[in-house]
């Protein structure tokens, strides 16, 4: 374990914490994208089928556990709990999961490591990860107030991904044989997707004004 | 050269 991976894994828990922050203690999730969280309990569910079979470390499962079940937390929050729902954009979140699931499974049951089931549900995870954040991305271009909160647990989220980069370019620099080309494509491409947004994040950060994406 | 790679990463 890294530097790197030690930060990148702790943005992550970050994103997600505020997130939960902002469902607890608001009580909404204005701004906030059920169909991008719902593909991320796709991704985290598809990643971890090897949760009980392989052991690695007690921090390994530990947040296996707590990425697994946050990830469906919030779900169940968005869609279920009787205030928070109240709050959803449904009629500004319009992405088709299909669209972004179906070729990223084609995908995996082509472009794989090895051709199994659990292989191929891991790659899958990789790809959809990827684009995932995509409908969070038009939500909020389609949102005029982005409020603090979903902000940060955007650029966190975004930064997970860079700060997972340089832990990849450590890691091949220090360990032999560690390549590793399905998350380290479908990883830059997630961060490339961010680009847009960080942009304009630290625009409004550096001029100390609220976010806003253009139309 | 294939790798039988840990999963370690999140």
């Amino acid at each position: 374990m890294n530097i790197f991976r030690l930060t990148a894994d702790m943005t992550h828990l970050m994103s997600v914490i505020v997130l939960l922050l902002k469902i607890h203690t608001i009580k909404s999730c204005a701004g906030i994208s059920l169909k991008t969280q719902e593909l991320y309990a796709i991704v985290f569910t598809c990643r971890y089928l090897d949760i009980f079979t392989d052991f690695i470390s007690f921090y390994n499962t530990i947040m296996k556990v707590i990425f697994l079940w946050t990830s469906f937390s919030i779900v169940w929050y968005m869609r279920y709990h009787k205030i928070v729902r109240r709050s959803y954009d449904k009629d500004q979140d319009t992405f088709r999961h299909v669209f972004l699931m179906l070729p990223c499974l084609v995908l995996a049951l082509l472009i794989n490591e090895r051709f199994t089931f659990k292989e191929v549900m891991w790659t899958f995870s990789f790809y959809l990860e990827a684009v995932a954040i995509l409908p969070q991305l038009v939500l909020l271009q389609r949102t005029r107030n982005i409020d603090n909160l979903t902000g940060q647990y955007i650029f966190l989220l975004g930064a997970y991904r860079a700060l997972y980069i340089l832990n990849w370019i450590y890691r091949y620099v220090t360990e032999p044989n560690y390549v590793h080309w399905i998350p380290w494509m479908s990883g830059l491409v997630q961060t490339l997707l961010y680009g847009d947004f960080f942009y304009y994040y630290f625009l409004s950060w550096k001029n100390n004004v609220k976010l806003q994406l253009p139309a | 050269v294939k790798h039988d790679f840990v999963k370690d990463e999140l």
